[in-house]
């Protein structure tokens, strides 16, 4: 099956 | 102090119509160049992200940067009261309480006016970090609509897959298996065009839902450009002529 990743690894403090 | 007219103010009840269902409150930028908002929806699968140019506007007038907390499910009640011809101001004194919203109707000589209530929303500065993308995929926006709705009747998953000839929305379910491809198509006419620009194929999957959300926006440009990278989330971005732009990422489906 698949799972949705999440926006969290990409949308960060930087 | 923070004023902002714009003269066709059907486009920011298009706009809170767009992202209505994806964010719920929202901390809106004020800053000299113009206005901006970036929020992740609940489930942090999606993020929505909205720059206005100061240009865009009939008037605008921002002393200095600020923050205006505002839920956008009553920022949208509030946008029920104005009629599409209306203009539309802004305003909001420094340490506002309130966001005064003003809509405006030279014919008919009928102005209404709504104090929306600010609310106070503590969240952390994260940012979009800059990304390469190696598929661009410029559709009629329309286009782009029906085939989500219509593919998500028969799976809650699409397979994007993009390489130089084509892209391809494949789905798979109890219903059986297709897909529709796309081959790049610059017909005279601008607005039936699909624009392919692949650098690097890209194979990944999405939930179909997200993207009949985002594609409320397509009243907004008559083209949507998806760009696409594998291992980043898919950006839907909407540019709004003359003012700015409306962009959507989405989180890609992972197989385990």
């Amino acid at each position: 099956s698949k799972y949705q990743s999440t926006m969290d690894a990409f949308y960060k403090a930087i | 102090m923070f004023e902002a007219k714009l003269t066709e103010g059907l486009i920011l009840k298009k706009i809170v119509e767009s992202i209505k269902d994806i964010v719920t409150d929202v901390n809106i930028d004020i800053s000299p160049s113009g206005i901006s908002l970036q929020a992740m929806d609940s489930s942090h699968v999606a993020l929505v992200s909205l720059n206005l140019s100061m240009d865009g506007f009939e008037h605008y007038r921002a002393d200095t940067n600020m923050v205006l907390g505002v839920s956008i499910a009553n920022l949208a009640k509030v946008m029920k009261l104005a009629d599409n011809n209306d203009q539309i101001t802004l305003q909001a004194d420094q340490e506002a309480t309130h966001l005064k919203i003003i809509f405006e109707n030279p014919k008919t000589e009928r102005t209404t006016e709504f104090n929306l209530n600010l609310i106070t929303i503590d969240s952390e500065h994260l940012a979009i970090p800059e990304t390469e993308y190696s598929s661009v995929v410029t559709i009629n926006s329309g286009e782009f609509s029906k085939i989500c709705k219509e593919l998500f009747s028969l799976s809650e998953t699409v397979q994007i897959t993009t390489n130089t000839d084509y892209v391809q929305f494949s789905v798979e379910g109890e219903v059986g298996s297709g897909q529709v491809r796309l081959g790049h198509n610059d017909s005279e006419k601008k607005e039936d065009q699909t624009i392919l620009e692949v650098s690097e194929s890209v194979q990944q999957q999405f939930a179909i839902r997200y993207l009949n959300m985002f594609n409320k926006a397509s009243t907004l440009s008559s083209f949507t450009r998806l760009c696409l990278h594998q291992e980043q989330p898919l950006v839907v971005e909407f540019k709004i002529d003359n003012l700015g732009v409306l962009k959507y990422f989405l989180a890609p489906k992972i197989s385990d």
